[in-house]
């Protein structure tokens, strides 16, 4: 889901070890990288190597349709063209997407005709909804790997506030580190000559630099970042003067990863 | 200010 946001379709590339995902954005400002480790899920298959090109928007709709509690399976077979997603109900309880289905059109004088019946027994267990696959070309490009000046641990709800109540009041921001201190400043669209300072050094913050940092980033993707805030409880922010922005949220068995390129000039 | 591009800096790297 916080993948839709940047981008609308892309390839998981799927091995015995993990699904991995990398996408970038159309104009070239954001990339998305994303990783879930087969110890991740409950059960975890794949005999061949094989990449499932995904509308992530999509997948988004249709991920909506579960529940917190529900089990989600994917399957794609050998040569298929479509990804399966089943989900699988723990509760007795009907989802209200099987009401729907069930009540609609019943008439109430009448018994449930067998069709209604036979559902019924089945629908509270499984779901069934097929995504077709794409042939999208994987992105292979990898980039070398950074050796950043700076490293910013923060709670990522606190990332997420900070960057949802500065994005109300413009469209860039400035991130600066230093060796004690992070200051994230709203720039004003038109003149950075008189920049709000945002008291932005929460508790549990924890800064690690061999330079000192300045860079502007556009909001607006870092919003959508946030988004992967509910996957982890920290976030990293690592930075260099003149390279792109890395957000990471690592969790137990994978993580998602936004680069993010910054504004160049005054 | 203009916009720094990635797929043209991963490229260059």
């Amino acid at each position: 889901k916080s993948c839709s946001i940047l981008v609308t379709d892309a390839n998981f590339e799927c091995n015995e070890e993990n699904i991995m995902l990398q996408a970038m954005d159309n104009s070239h400002i954001a990339l998305v990288s994303v990783e879930i480790g087969a110890p991740g899920f409950t059960s975890y298959r794949c005999d061949r190597t094989m990449p499932l090109g995904v509308d992530l928007t999509s997948l988004t709709k249709v991920l909506r349709c579960a529940k917190d509690e529900n089990i989600c399976t994917l399957k794609a077979a050998d040569e298929a063209d479509v990804l399966n997603l089943v989900y699988d109900a723990k509760s007795a309880f009907f989802s209200p997407f099987f009401f729907a289905f069930m009540w609609h059109g019943r008439d109430a004088s009448s018994p449930f005709p067998p069709f209604f019946l036979l559902c019924s027994a089945l629908l509270p267990l499984f779901i069934h909804l097929n995504i077709s696959l794409s042939s999208q070309t994987p992105i292979t490009s990898s980039w070398p790997e950074t050796k950043y000046d700076t490293r910013v641990t923060l709670p990522s709800a606190e990332f997420t506030r900070i960057v949802r109540d500065l994005s109300q009041l413009g469209e860039h921001v400035r991130i600066e580190v230093s060796k004690e201190v992070v200051r994230i400043s709203k720039l004003k669209a038109k003149s950075s000559a008189e920049d709000e300072d945002n008291d932005s050094i929460p508790t549990g913050v924890v800064i690690e630099m061999n330079q000192h940092v300045s860079l502007t980033f556009s909001l607006k993707y870092l919003v959508n970042f946030s988004k992967s805030g509910s996957l982890s409880g920290e976030v990293q922010l690592l930075m260099s003067n003149d390279v792109p922005l890395l957000v990471a949220y690592d969790f137990t068995q994978g993580y998602i990863r936004c680069y993010l390129a910054p504004k160049i000039g005054d | 200010m203009s916009q720094f591009n990635l797929k043209q800096y991963y490229a260059e790297q």
